[in-house]
């Protein structure tokens, strides 16, 4: 993307300008590019090829965390807390994974816990339909903790082998919601000891440094397990992560790449490094 | 926030009497990073220090005046120009037919917004349009909105061409007394060149009189490619900016009026219908800087 070539300061600001355009902030892009900088001065990098490839390599050590795979074989039965603010995806996500896991032979049940937006709980019906699989819902603006408790519930009967909880958007900065959504982790942990196994934060890859914020205060409520980015087949890096898995060593689970409920994949940080330098 | 940031590189012009190229250069460096920490495009960023730059070299720094002041006060002003003047509502007369179209990237309050709009203006008898026929249960979504707006609905299911549905919610609009039509449509990548050009020919087909583009008010760099793309294709009269009642700082808000240079008409600051105001250029501007 540079060409090959004598590194100059210009070249330097060329990678700052490509980092800071995909999201990476300036706090991780300053960090970035004095390394790289300091590297230069000590003779270490000679060429532009040789900054390019130390800038992708430390990325991609940034956004790999030896994690462990995520926690499917809980007895009785997994639960998995979908939460994030407003419209970046957890509805559609939770189909997603929920087919994925289908394709394992794992039998799921879902919860439909956004019980105030217009539509929601038919959203995620119309998903169950076209997987076949049981959404157990409550009344309209019933309290989402009391469903959520329903879901544990039914998801015994039942026998399944994983529950996905989708919950209703919110702002971090909403008090009230926080709130709530901490209510229905507790109420599910009552209900299931050891339960959420997982509590995945949906991120839209559009957001910009306003993530960081997100994640912290959801991450202090909730202490997430996980991470989805979203969206990403769409022209925005996403590059928002680095800063969040530096600052908050989440780890990133999935990224959504179109609106199908096939459009899942498993975080891969070499394919989404090379994606920032596309 | 941007003042504090400044007191120590302004307390470096205390007691010259000019700004010069040198002594400024931290300070413009200063609103460089909060402009980017904002989220503003990286290349309007630049434009803007450059042009505060070119206005503040050799100016005259105003007796008993403090310089740190003057030039935070030209930066907040260059932003409140950028910003707009005070916006117009969208020109909704009762007797005539005003259509909107509200478009926009998937997930960015585009339904919600239809609702809000049509609750403000219900007065005039809206007709709302459910032209997403992807996205399940969007049709549900639109109709609950406005039976929750108090405004009237038309629906064709989502076995037809959103263009045909546009239009025939068209024609229920002329016939049936309605001053205000509202089309909502599914969200959309801007590189998404069907469902672009899906769009195209639904502002072909029925003329609206404004297209709003729908945008989050958190979104990062990618704000400029997205506005300027939607804008190419097909001409946006007026920009809403949504859930303002977070607390990301907006700075999408100064790339889009830098780039595509739309009016923005209205806010979201919450998700019930009457979460809806018209946007303040002085509030945003001392928002994005921090
Ligand atoms: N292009 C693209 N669109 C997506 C992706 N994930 C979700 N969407 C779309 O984003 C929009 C919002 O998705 P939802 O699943 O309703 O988001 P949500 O977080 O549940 O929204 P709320 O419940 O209202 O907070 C829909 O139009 C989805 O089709 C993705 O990976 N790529
Ligand atoms: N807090 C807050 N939430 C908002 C605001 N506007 C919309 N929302 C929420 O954002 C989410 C997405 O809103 P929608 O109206 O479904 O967005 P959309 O653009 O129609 O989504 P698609 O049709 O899938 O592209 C919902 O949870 C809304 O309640 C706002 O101003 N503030
Ligand atoms: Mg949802
Ligand atoms: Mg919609």
């Amino acid at each position: 993307v540079f060409g090959d070539g004598k590194l100059d300061e210009d070249k330097l600001e060329e990678f700052e300008d490509l980092l800071l355009q995909g999201d990476l902030g300036v706090e991780v892009t300053m960090e970035l590019v004095d390394h790289l900088r300091q590297g230069w001065k000590d003779g270490k990098y000679k060429t532009v090829a040789d900054i390019q490839e130390s800038l992708k390599t430390k990325i991609q050590e940034e956004l790999t965390l030896k994690i462990s795979p995520l926690n499917l074989s809980e007895s009785p039965f997994a639960v998995i807390l979908m939460v994030g603010i407003n419209g970046v995806g957890k509805t559609t996500t939770t189909a997603k994974i929920t087919s994925l896991f289908q394709k394992l032979d794992k039998k799921c049940m879902l919860v439909a816990c956004d019980t105030f937006r217009a539509g929601a709980v038919k959203q995620l019906e119309t998903w169950g339909e076209r997987l076949d699989v049981t959404v157990v819902k409550g009344k309209e603006n019933e309290d989402p903790a009391s469903v959520a408790f329903e879901g544990i519930k039914r998801a015994k009967q039942e026998k399944v082998d994983i529950l996905i909880i989708d919950t209703a958007g919110r702002l971090h900065t909403q008090v009230n919601l926080m709130e709530e959504v901490k209510k229905i982790s507790r109420v599910v942990e009552k209900a299931l000891p050891g339960a959420p196994h997982e509590t995945l934060m949906v991120i839209d890859s559009t957001t910009g440094q306003n993530a960081i914020e997100q994640a912290k205060v959801f991450n202090e409520a909730l202490d997430l397990s996980g991470l989805v980015v979203t969206k990403l087949d769409g022209t925005a890096k996403g590059g928002v992560v680095v800063a969040i898995h530096r600052q908050l060593q989440i780890p990133i689970r999935f990224i959504g790449v179109g609106e199908q409920v096939n459009d899942l994949q498993n975080f891969n940080p070499e394919e989404f490094t090379e994606a920032l330098f596309a | 926030n941007l003042s504090d940031r400044l007191q120590s590189t302004i307390s470096k012009l205390r007691g010259t009497d000019k700004l010069t190229d040198d002594n400024i250069k931290e300070a413009l460096r200063e609103v460089k990073l909060a402009l980017l920490e904002a989220d503003v495009n990286l290349l309007i960023v630049k434009e803007f220090v450059n042009s505060i730059k070119k206005e503040v070299l050799g100016a005259e720094v105003e007796k008993g005046l403090d310089p740190g002041k003057q030039f935070i006060k030209l930066v907040h002003e260059k932003l409140v120009e950028i910003m707009g003047t005070n916006p117009e509502d969208i020109n909704v007369k009762k007797g005539g037919l005003h259509k909107v179209m509200m478009v926009g990237l998937q997930g960015s309050g585009k339904t919600t917004t239809t609702g809000k709009i049509a609750k403000k203006f219900q007065d005039v008898n809206p007709l709302l349009v459910a032209c997403d026929v992807y996205r399940p249960a969007a049709v549900d979504q639109l109709l609950t909105v406005a039976k929750r707006a108090g405004v009237t609905s038309f629906e064709k299911g989502t076995d037809h061409d959103p263009v045909t549905i546009a239009k025939e919610g068209l024609e229920k609009a002329k016939a049936g007394n309605h001053s205000l039509l509202m089309i909502d449509t599914a969200g959309r990548l801007q590189i998404d060149e069907k469902l672009m050009e899906e769009l195209a020919r639904m502002k072909e087909a029925i003329r609206p009189d404004d297209i709003l583009l729908v945008i989050d008010s958190m979104t990062g760099q990618e704000a400029v490619r997205v506005a300027k793309t939607f804008d190419d294709t097909l001409g946006i009269t007026g920009v809403v900016l949504t859930k303002v009642d977070g607390d990301a700082r907006g700075g999408a808000a100064l790339s889009i009026r830098k780039t595509i240079g739309k009016p923005i008409k209205y806010i979201g600051i919450g998700e019930k219908l009457d979460g809806l105001e018209l946007f303040d250029p002085e509030r945003m501007a001392s928002r994005i800087l921090g």
